[in-house]
């Protein structure tokens, strides 16, 4: 039957309404429970 | 020993990193020196030297207190190696050769240490080493390789950056959790690693979807070996509230993989798995905006969605080679024999076990059975594109008669196949969803079955409820058939005699 | 016998290896005991975020001398949460930068509230990235010339381009800012035009410009 998927999405940052926003670039684990930081995402510095 | 004088080599540029910044030109010189000392200077070496500082930097790893750096040294392997991916000279060996003498090297430390009995195996320093290759890789591909001053090299890395993801992924899928299943977690995180999956859902022209579906394939495969129904253990279980989580990201991310990818995702997805099937086909097109599907005035036929096709990215003639031929015959001028022929082709030779809801085997081949059902939704579509919607949306078309007459002639087991395939169309609005809706619904209350009515509606709304009683998401087009089939004036599911029989189905139903 | 076992380079290992290969055609029906141990052992080694995320070697203390800096920390800030308090609410980024703040006229808050919304990126609503919009100027510049190479100076120079309108200039490494001022009705041109640069050589402080420096477009890097 499955399970109620808020809080796992709330843990995704994936919001209720309609504007989305990437996860996957700053995704720090597949388990919140080993996501209790937040990992450097990729990111450019001009020379 | 040799492997001694390596120890103290990499040793040397472990310690040069926590002296110097990472593009310090003195790693550079290091690097050239070790070349030019004949430390590196053959391919033999090089996998000597890999093997002995990998062996080095796990044992540093276990030895280290656990509360401090404990990667140090693996951290500065995985600079080295990529560094070298980078400046060499490769004009004996290319770039993949080199990365394909990396891999095996690292595979067979790998397997060493999860293999042999009495080891301390630890998944993590494994693990840490490739996250850290995803990481210096993505440092130095940024805004198309611009930091790489050489504009040939520059363009040589850009035309290398695919195979890169796509030689990493190869490795993966040998690393995968039936084969090593001490390294199940790290596996899954490396998967969904914010410098690997992303990046292969938006490599251009998609040229990493192919190797991420193998990816989630195997990870599906293991799900599904090892979900009984009646007990799951908790490691597995932890394992599919992770998948869970990575597809609820990719659908978030990038809908369209697995809009696209779904007949490969279906035809492996554990069949208890209704929460996380109905994640992967409730995904809809980026802005796109649905229709409230529980209003009952709702007309497909004036939405403007439901006459477009949705895309397909999977290699469908590799699927049912043998029976493309007879379907597209049959759509052409059905016929009992070719009927005949593509019924006997659904059969498998041998049971298949499968842990399903009401069923133990599958004697039907469901992979076919979608395949034949998702050729006629495509041909429905291109049909629509030409000619009119009379043409399709009529059941008098072959279009409906090859599936009617599956479920006509079929077994139960291939009934119930052919329902769920159908149902399973039922997705975001498109033309298929549209279609299927149709045929669906004539199906449902069709007096062409004669006695075998109550049956296929029996087999239709089970079908239906396998997908709805679940909890959310439920797709669109699930949602609209179901309020149709509530609403509808023709047809009363409460006083259908096996809804009757069933006070649980009746005390979900009548409320609605 | 085969050849391949008996090379010394990787004789040793291959077996182990070939072993893995069994499980891959022939799944076992039911997790043996081994199997068991090994999937519950890899659950317990989990890799965790802090794993995952980008190594960090020698970085020196500080890119430029500054008299403070002993007070400032080596490691990079990392922000930890307890599991499920999600990544908190996206209109914290609206309240922070309005106030007195050089540069940031009353009118303008309001058109920046607007594009804030609209360039969401990867970084919006990270911790990190959230903490600087609250920061002063003072801070953000500091950090862009005392982090040379960082995470943090990108951040930096995403929070001074993108939020607080502050432009880069390539040749002098400077930032500038344009400041727009409405003329009362009935003046020969309808707004003037003064620019503000960041003096980090010398006094630290945000000096106007002379009238006649008008900075060229070319020299701003597209950040």
């Amino acid at each position: 039957l499955g399970a109620d998927l808020s809080s796992m999405l709330h843990s995704l940052g994936i919001p209720r309404d309609s504007k989305r926003h990437r996860v996957l670039d700053t995704f720090q684990s597949p388990w919140a429970e080993t996501s209790r930081s937040e990992v450097e995402p990729k990111f450019f510095i001009p020379d | 020993t040799n492997t001694e004088r390596y120890y103290l080599v990499f040793t040397e540029w472990v310690k040069l990193l926590q002296r110097v910044e990472g593009d310090d030109i003195s790693t550079i010189v290091f690097l050239k020196q070790m070349k030019d000392k004949g430390v590196l200077s053959k391919t033999d070496q090089l996998i000597e030297f890999i093997k002995a500082a990998l062996e080095l930097s796990i044992f540093s790893f276990k030895e280290s207190d656990p509360t401090g750096e404990v990667f140090t040294a693996i951290d500065a392997l995985g600079k080295m190696i990529i560094k070298l991916l980078v400046v060499q000279d490769f004009t004996e060996m290319t770039r993949a050769d080199y990365l394909n003498l990396v891999f095996p090297v690292i595979a067979l430390v790998f397997s060493k240490d999860h293999e042999q009995e009495n080891t301390t195996f630890n998944e993590r320093p494994h693990f840490r080493l490739l996250s850290n290759f995803l990481f210096e890789w993505e440092t130095i591909r940024g805004h198309k390789f611009i930091k790489v001053r050489n504009v040939v090299t520059r363009k040589e890395l850009l035309d290398f950056d695919t195979e890169f993801y796509n030689i990493f992924s190869s490795y993966l899928q040998s690393a995968q959790p039936i084969a090593f299943p001490g390294f199940s977690f790290a596996w899954v995180t490396l998967i969904s690693h914010r410098m690997f999956l992303p990046t292969m859902l938006r490599l251009p022209n998609n040229a990493g979807w192919k190797n991420l579906m193998l990816l989630l394939i195997d990870l599906l495969k293991f799900l599904d070996k090892y979900t009984d129904k009646n007990e799951v253990s908790n490691a597995i279980s932890v394992v599919y509230k992770g998948a869970l989580r990575v597809f609820l990201g990719i659908s978030n991310d990038m809908p369209e993989f697995l809009i696209e990818n779904h007949l490969e995702l279906m035809n492996n997805l554990p069949p208890t798995y209704f929460q996380l099937k109905n994640v992967i086909l409730s995904a809809i097109p980026k802005k796109m905006m649905l229709p409230n599907p529980y209003d009952p005035t709702l007309s497909l036929e004036d939405i403007a969605a439901c006459k477009e096709p949705p895309k397909v990215f999977y290699d469908l003639i590799a699927e049912f080679s043998t029976l493309k031929k007879p379907v597209d015959n049959y759509l052409r001028i059905p016929s009992n024999s070719l009927l005949k022929t593509i019924i006997s082709n659904t059969y498998r030779n041998e049971y298949e076990l499968k842990n399903g809801i009401g069923y133990d085997y599958l004697s039907v081949d469901n992979n076919i059975v979608r395949a034949i059902v998702i050729h006629v939704g495509i041909e429905v579509g291109s049909e629509y594109q030409r000619m009119s919607s009379s043409a399709v949306f009529n059941t008098k078309s072959a279009y409906y008669t090859l599936l009617f007459n599956l479920i006509h002639d079929g077994t139960v087991e291939l009934q119930y196949q052919v329902i769920q395939a159908m149902v399973e169309q039922l997705r975001y609005p498109n033309v298929h969803t549209y279609w299927f809706i149709f045929a669906l619904r004539n199906m449902f209350v069709s007096e062409e079955w004669g006695d075998q009515l109550l049956e296929v509606q029996e087999i239709i709304l089970r079908n239906l409820l396998e997908r709805i009683i679940v909890n959310r998401p439920h797709t669109w087009g699930i949602s609209v058939i179901f309020t149709q089939l509530i609403t509808s004036k023709e047809i009363n599911l409460l006083d259908l005699p096996f809804v009757k029989k069933l006070p649980e189905v009746r005390n979900l139903l009548s409320p609605l | 016998e085969n050849d391949a076992f008996n090379n010394p380079l990787f004789g040793e290992e291959l077996k182990f290896w070939l072993n893995s290969k069994r499980p891959l055609m022939q799944p076992y029906k039911e997790m043996p005991e081994q199997m068991i141990a090994q999937v519950e052992s890899s659950l317990l080694n989990c890799p965790d975020s802090l794993d995952a995320d980008s190594p960090h070697f020698y970085r020196k203390p500080l890119s430029l001398p500054h008299p403070t800096s002993i007070f400032f920390p080596n490691e990079p800030i990392r922000f930890v949460y307890p599991v499920g308090s999600g990544q908190g609410q996206p209109n914290d980024q609206q309240q922070t930068y309005k106030g007195k703040q050089a540069g940031s006229s009353n009118q303008e808050q309001d058109s920046e509230s607007e594009s804030v919304k609209k360039t969401e990126d990867i970084y919006s609503r990270t911790s990190l990235a959230r903490i600087f919009t609250k920061f002063d100027l003072d801070t953000l510049f500091f950090i862009f010339y005392h982090y040379q190479g960082t995470y943090d100076q990108f951040l930096a120079a995403r929070e001074l381009s993108k939020n607080r309108k502050w432009k880069f200039n390539k040749i002098d490494r400077c930032w500038y800012y344009k400041e727009v001022e409405k003329l009362p009705p009935g003046m020969l041109q309808a707004e003037e035009e003064s620019w503000r640069y960041f003096d980090y050589q010398g006094s630290w402080l945000a000096r106007r410009c002379n009238n006649d420096v008008v900075p060229k477009e070319e020299d701003f890097e597209k950040i």
